[in-house]
Order: C-alpha cells, then sequence, then structure tokens
C-alpha cells in the first residue's frame, strides 16, 4: 500500500492512497484502502492515509477516528493518532500518515516499520523504514 | 502554520532490518524520489491534490512497492488494485476497487471524485467507467514483478501444505498486508 497527505498553501487538506491489496487475496476480498473514512480521509481538521491489516482499519474507522479525535477533543494530530494507534489497534496492526490544517506532520505505527517521508515548508525532512532510527 | 507539507508512506509491516544494504538504498531512493515530486508541486503553489495524486501515482510506479506496478498477487495469480483519495476542503471524495487494467488506480479515483455523481465504483463497473475516460490502460501482466510473483508462489505452496481447511479469519491472521 501507498498514500500521501499534502496541506498546500492555501490551506487545503487531501489524503490518496492505493494498493495491490493482501498477497494471495481471495474471494473479491478489499481491505480498508477504498474504503472513505478507514483507509483514506480529509476534512478541515487533518488528511490521513493508513496501511495494514485491513480488516482491523476498517474495524475501527481508523483515518476519520483520528481527524474526529482531534476536532471533538482538542487534541493534536500526534495525540489523535497515537490514540488510535495504541488504544484501538492491537501491536503489528498498522500505520499512519496524516498532516493537520497547520502543517504538523505524524507518522506513526505499531509495526515493525513503516516505509515513510515527510516534509514541510520549513525545511523539516524525514525520510525513515524503521521505528527506531 | 506552515505554508505547506506533505507525508507519503509506502507500506508498513514486517520489514526486516537485515535487508541488504543495496535493497535499502532502493527504497530511500524511491520515497526521496515521491517526496520530490510532492515539493514541486507545493513549492510552486499547487494544490494538495495535486501533490497526493502525483505522490501516489510516483508510488505506483515504483514495482518496489505493493501498489499499480509491483502490486501482489491474488489467488487466482492476477493484480486487483484499489485507490481512494479525498479533498479535505469540500469533504468530494473518489474511489476504485478491484481495478485490473488501469495503470494508475488513484488517477480514476480522482476523476470519480470530479466529474462522476457518485463516490465508489468496484470491479467491472469501475474498469467500464475507466473506459469512458483518459485514464492510461495497460494489460494485467503490466503489474508483475518477478519478486512477488515468488511470494505469492510461496503462499501458494503453504496454503496446499494445510490439510486442514482454511478458514477467513485464519487466513487473514497468517497473511501479511501493507
Amino acid at each position: 500500500t501507498v498514500g500521501a497527505v499534502a496541506l498546500d498553501s492555501e490551506g487545503r487538506l487531501a489524503a490518496a492512497t492505493s494498493t495491490g491489496g493482501m498477497t494471495n487475496k481471495q474471494f473479491g476480498r478489499v481491505g480498508d484502502v477504498p474504503i472513505i473514512g478507514s483507509g483514506t480521509f480529509a476534512n478541515h481538521v487533518a488528511a490521513v492515509s493508513a496501511t495494514g491489516w485491513g480488516e482491523q482499519i476498517m474495524r475501527n474507522v481508523s483515518a476519520n477516528t483520528i481527524a474526529n479525535h482531534m476536532e471533538f477533543t482538542g487534541s493534536s494530530l500526534e495525540e489523535a493518532m497515537n490514540f488510535v494507534v495504541t488504544e484501538r489497534l492491537n501491536p503489528g496492526d498498522a500505520g499512519f500518515i496524516g498532516v493537520d490544517s497547520l502543517g504538523n506532520i505524524s507518522m506513526q505505527m505499531n509495526t515493525a516499520g513503516m516505509f515513510r517521508a515527510s516534509l514541510d515548508a520549513d525545511g523539516n525532512r524525514t525520510v525513515m523504514i524503521w521505528q527506531d532510527e | 502554520q506552515k505554508e505547506w507539507a506533505i507525508a507519503l508512506h509506502g507500506g508498513a509491516g514486517t520489514i526486516s532490518q537485515d535487508l541488504p544494504d543495496s535493497v535499502k538504498a532502493r527504497y530511500y531512493a524511491g520515497l526521496e524520489e515521491a517526496l520530490r515530486v510532492g515539493e514541486l508541486v507545493l513549492r510552486d503553489g499547487g494544490t494538495a491534490l495535486d501533490a497526493v495524486e502525483n505522490v501516489v501515482n510516483t508510488l505506483e510506479d515504483n514495482p518496489l512497492f505493493n501498489a499499480g506496478r509491483g502490486a501482489v498477487f491474488t489467488a487466482e495469480g492476477r493484480h486487483e488494485l484499489d485507490a481512494a483519495i479525498m479533498d479535505g476542503s469540500t469533504l468530494a471524495a473518489g474511489a476504485v476497487t478491484g481495478l485490473t487494467t488501469v495503470k494508475n488506480p488513484v488517477s480514476l479515483a480522482r476523476i470519480v471524485m470530479q466529474e462522476s455523481r457518485h463516490i465508489f465504483f468496484s470491479g467491472v463497473g469501475a474498469e467500464e467507467y475507466a473506459d469512458q475516460t483518459s485514464v492510461e490502460r495497460v494489460d494485467n501482466d503490466y503489474f508483475h514483478t518477478q519478486n512477488r510473483y515468488e511470494q505469492w508462489q510461496r503462499s501458494q505452496e503453504q496454503a496446499s501444505a494445510e490439510s486442514t481447511p482454511m478458514t477467513m479469519e485464519k487466513w487473514i491472521e497468517d497473511s501479511k498486508f501493507g
């Protein structure tokens, strides 16, 4: 699975995700990626893209939950994503990338690794694969 | 407040730290390339939608990642692709699932979002919708990579070695995603 989230200079947020799904998938199985609110979501608060065990991401309507947690509790993107990663999902389930309306970026996972990268207009740059790098 | 910002991912899961340095370098280069694409769009005042579509297109075209070229194999030995896109400024959204001939599924998802009255098209219908657009089409073999093929063969051998019928829950539990 691959995904991207962005905030542009006009303050607009967007999210996109694309995938080949799960190896050896059967029965026309579909995961979280094309389910708006689960694997892909953007509103005026945040844009989020997910990757991982699709069924778990869908059960927790994960991407939308991150944005809603921010909107309804006043939490930061980092806090909201941490809530879903640690309190809603189980270890090994998933990873997320997100950006909020202020341009704050969060990339968190409870898997061993996630291919990820980020950059903002201030030059803050990250390119990482594993948790501790 | 940042003027613009972008983040991307290429999948999560069990990624061995023992990857050869040459392979690690290819992954880092793939991530850097995609990040550069997004940077160029946003730095020049482009839209967040253009940035995420172009970044995802770059990752779809990179055979290292499980999307577009390099996608995993289904049990039937083919490729079925899914994608979605959402504009946070309008709550407009587009999604497609079960595509087999669309080179860049996220671009079709964007056309669904912007040009149709609907949000989500699946399978044969999604392919028929693609016929009415100018999205680039490819044979399903285009998505084939040797690495994914060997991964699929190992998965097939493992499945056939199971003496008891596989339940849906067990099948999902032991599979990898991302």
